[in-house]
């Protein structure tokens, strides 16, 4: 654990909770794509699959199962609750076009051709293009609001800050983990767009 | 180790 490991899991934890509480405190979850959060819910229940099977750390099972109660309440939310303020006309994304590659290339490109490690892999590959839906979702509205800003701002950081970290784990542990890197540059390259606009316009974005 | 996947990362 160093301090760009941390920063990054709570910048994730603050984005996945500013998203939680808007929904929640707004009664709607418009803006919002709800495809993205299902993908995110999907990658988290393949990502963690090893909860059932070895035990890391206290902080470490605290934060899947924080992370995956999160994730499947939001989609809650999106498709139970909320569901009358949920724009699915402009969330028209196909989740299929994410799925299907990034399954096939977790088969192809693996540490380890294990069950467990082809999901663990599938779930790095699927993260880094998860949320393509919600910025396809907000290019074809040309608006997000503020809030939904800030989710975006602290859900990319996470993986620039875990970028931090494997650089650091490379100077000073010997460690790297090449799909993990390569998976986190492209997650990373995605939002350079959105933290341009963020920075520069500060609060909601319209194009 | 080289390329082993470390499951302590979230």
């Amino acid at each position: 654990m160093n301090i760009f490991r941390l920063t990054g899991d709570l910048s994730h934890l603050a984005a996945i909770i500013i998203l939680l509480l808007k929904i929640w405190k707004t009664r709607s979850c418009a803006g919002i794509s709800g495809k993205s959060q299902i993908l995110f819910a999907l990658v988290f229940t393949t990502r963690y699959l090893d909860l059932l099977t070895s035990f890391i750390s206290l902080y470490n099972t605290t934060m899947k199962v924080i992370y995956i109660g999160c994730a499947y309440a939001t989609v809650y939310l999106i498709y139970m609750k909320f569901k009358a303020t949920y724009d699915g006309n402009h969330d028209s994304f196909r989740m299929e076009f994410l799925v299907v590659p990034v399954g096939g290339l977790a088969c192809l490109v693996n540490h380890d051709f294990s069950f467990l490690e082809i999901l663990w892999t599938f779930s790095i590959y699927l993260e880094s293009v998860a949320i393509l839906p919600q910025l396809f979702m907000i290019s074809k509205t040309g608006e997000a609001e503020t809030i939904t800003t800030h989710y975006l701002f602290f859900l990319g950081l996470y993986r620039a800050l875990y970028l931090f970290n494997w650089i650091w784990r490379f100077y000073f542990e010997g460690f790297f983990d090449m799909i993990a890197i390569v998976a986190g540059m492209v997650q990373t390259i995605l939002y350079c767009d959105f933290f341009y606009l963020y920075v520069t316009k500060g609060q909601g974005i319209s194009l | 180790s080289d390329s082993q996947t470390d499951k302590d990362e979230l």
